[in-house]
């Protein structure tokens, strides 16, 4: 789950 | 409508042969300047984008973008109903419920023409932002399979280390533990087999092997990979291709 969180983080970032 | 060629089947083939193994559904879009595709494995780790503008193909016409909802696993049946050196061409209507795939031979003269039926596939569309990255390594495409498949049969996952003095991949498994060191190197008569590493700062981390050894079925598309790594990041494995490129990224393991 957190690295799920991660890559949705980076995605959603800008 | 859209209606595209490719001299030769076989690249279609190969980039939808890359993605299949992480894509279920997902949208190709089409619009003026080429074909666009970007997708998220099913679990969310992975993230496949790739981009095949329109001068790789040999004729390319799209008055207006179009999205095609494409099951993965269909296309692949259809694909692999027409032959490598096959000219292939793509269609579809404006609103289509199908994409007509038709394949050429012209060595024994055969055309062969099938329709994939298409679906809605609800897929949000994230931008992909500039990154700086810690460490830009290059390598030959068959060193990196190489090395994914050696670690995975010990391994789930793999350390990946970049530092001044090369690239280490290193895994520790159940039945043992093996490392892979990588340095510099220019192979000036075969530049194909030159590795390149480009370092703001040493960069540790870890990523599944599984989806690593996903990626490198994109192996056929180029000679060479480039993988870039950062602290803040995920991984990015871009494999060039003629006019575009297919990116995947992968989160890097957290914990353990």
């Amino acid at each position: 789950p957190t690295e799920q969180a991660l890559l949705q983080r980076f995605f959603e970032h800008i | 409508m859209l209606e595209a060629k490719l001299e030769q089947a076989a690249l279609l083939k190969r980039i939808v042969d890359s993605i299949r193994d992480i894509v279920q559904d997902c949208n190709f879009e089409c619009s003026e300047s080429g074909l666009s595709l970007q997708a998220m494995d099913n679990s969310h780790i992975a993230l496949v984008s790739l981009l095949l503008g329109k001068d790789g193909f040999t004729d390319y016409r799209c008055d207006r973008s179009i999205s095609l909802g494409v099951n993965v696993g269909a296309l692949t049946k259809i694909l692999k109903c027409g032959g490598n050196d096959d000219v292939l061409t793509l269609r579809a209507e404006d609103k289509p419920s199908v994409l007509s795939v038709m394949f050429e031979d012209s060595i024994q003269d055969r055309i062969s023409e099938y329709n994939l039926k298409l679906m809605d596939v609800d897929q949000e569309h994230m931008g992909i932002p500039d990154t700086e990255y810690s460490a830009s390594v290059t390598m030959p495409t068959a060193e990196f399979q190489r090395i994914a498949r050696d670690l995975h049969t010990l391994s789930d996952s793999v350390e990946i280390d970049v530092n001044k003095e090369g690239i280490t991949f290193s895994c520790d498994g159940d039945i043992g533990a093996g490392s892979i060191v990588l340095k510099p190197s220019s192979n000036i008569d075969r530049p194909e087999q030159s590795i390149n590493v480009e370092i703001v700062e040493p960069v540790t981390l870890s990523f599944n092997l599984k989806y690593l050894n996903h990626f490198c079925k994109a192996s056929g598309l180029s000679n060479q990979v480039t993988l870039r790594l950062s602290g803040e990041a995920p991984l990015l494995v871009e494999y060039k291709l003629p006019n575009g490129f297919i990116r995947f990224f992968l989160a890097p393991k957290i914990g353990d």
